[in-house]
């Protein structure tokens, strides 16, 4: 056995750029980040798997609104949120993928499904909703996922063609 | 996009990520975390990576798998492997972001070459970090 366990854990490129983070949200950011570590080492710390760690963070940042994932996700150019998730371990090169998925509050759950109860690595929209539904997963109302940051950096951004990562003050680049 | 790697007691890493695309996407546009190999990658012999940033430069880097090989067929550390992919391969390209990575000893990178940046670390030698890169 090896002792030495560890973990790690983003939160994406910044929501608030440069000279926009107040104390009071750095506060928050740093306390979803805290909560998402200390899940996730406590999995290790109590012996359980890397696969369950990660997963266990994962949540804690989908749940959060202040990160583009599960709760906190972006609009898309049609008012919708459309979600993708992949994880993967190391042992057996086992991994599961899930893409263009609405309505599911922890994508990284599904991708977990996929990779344990499917023959399948990657499955995407109407299909992989349907793979969630028959594995007892719930659809979220929209409402789940509203959010007045995300939906006033979408009214930015409607009707136009151009698109937006969150650290990115470029609003006419095709990669964002 | 979220994301997370971690290494257990037993020496077995894990990857996982999560995002909610880019603001005003369509077309079905995916990103670079539902892309094994791309911004997600796992593998004992060499380290598990979660990628962040502007995916299609990360699909077009096949970063996460780059780092891996660069660890699995030159040889290079961890830390040296996530610095070439990030500050050189993918900036060369004009790409954006960064990863977190860890191995299989549970050494720990998470090199960026873009502002923003959220990440957290925590390891059973001491290790404890949560920070906003500015």
């Amino acid at each position: 056995m090896k002792n030495t366990f560890s973990i790690a854990i983003h939160g994406g490129a910044g929501t608030l750029l440069k000279g926009q983070m107040t104390q009071e949200k750095e506060l928050a950011y740093k306390n979803a980040l805290q909560s998402a570590l200390t899940e996730g080492y406590d999995v290790l710390k109590n012996g359980g798997s890397s696969i369950d760690a990660v997963e266990k963070a994962v949540i804690i940042l989908e749940n959060c609104p202040l990160f583009n994932a599960g709760k906190g996700s972006v609009f898309t150019a049609e008012g919708t949120h459309e979600m993708d998730a992949a994880i993967m371990e190391g042992n057996k090169l086992q991994a599961g993928a899930v893409s263009l998925i609405t309505g599911i509050a922890n994508p990284i759950s599904l991708a977990r499904n996929i990779m344990d109860k499917s023959e399948h690595v990657f499955l995407a929209g109407d299909g992989a909703l349907e793979f969630a539904k028959i594995n007892g997963f719930s659809l979220e109302p929209a409402s789940y996922f509203y959010d007045e940051l995300r939906y006033n950096q979408w009214q930015d951004l409607k009707g136009s063609d151009n698109f937006q990562l969150d650290h990115s003050v470029k609003k006419d680049s095709k990669f964002g | 996009t979220v994301g997370a790697v971690a290494c257990d007691k037993y020496g077995n890493i894990a990857a996982a990520t999560s995002t909610g695309g880019m603001t005003n996407k369509k077309w079905g546009r995916v990103g670079d975390s539902p892309m094994i190999g791309a911004g997600n990658y796992a593998n004992n012999k060499t380290c598990a990576v979660s990628c962040t940033g502007s995916g299609e430069f990360f699909i077009r880097g096949v970063v996460a798998y780059d780092v891996s090989c660069l660890m699995e067929y030159k040889g290079m550390s961890l830390e040296a492997a996530c610095n070439e992919v990030i500050n050189k391969r993918i900036l060369s390209i004009g790409g954006d972001g960064g990863l977190i990575a860890v191995d299989a000893k549970g050494n720990i990178s998470m090199p960026f070459n873009t502002e923003g940046m959220y990440r957290a670390c925590k390891s059973s030698i001491g290790i404890e970090e949560v920070l906003i890169y500015e």
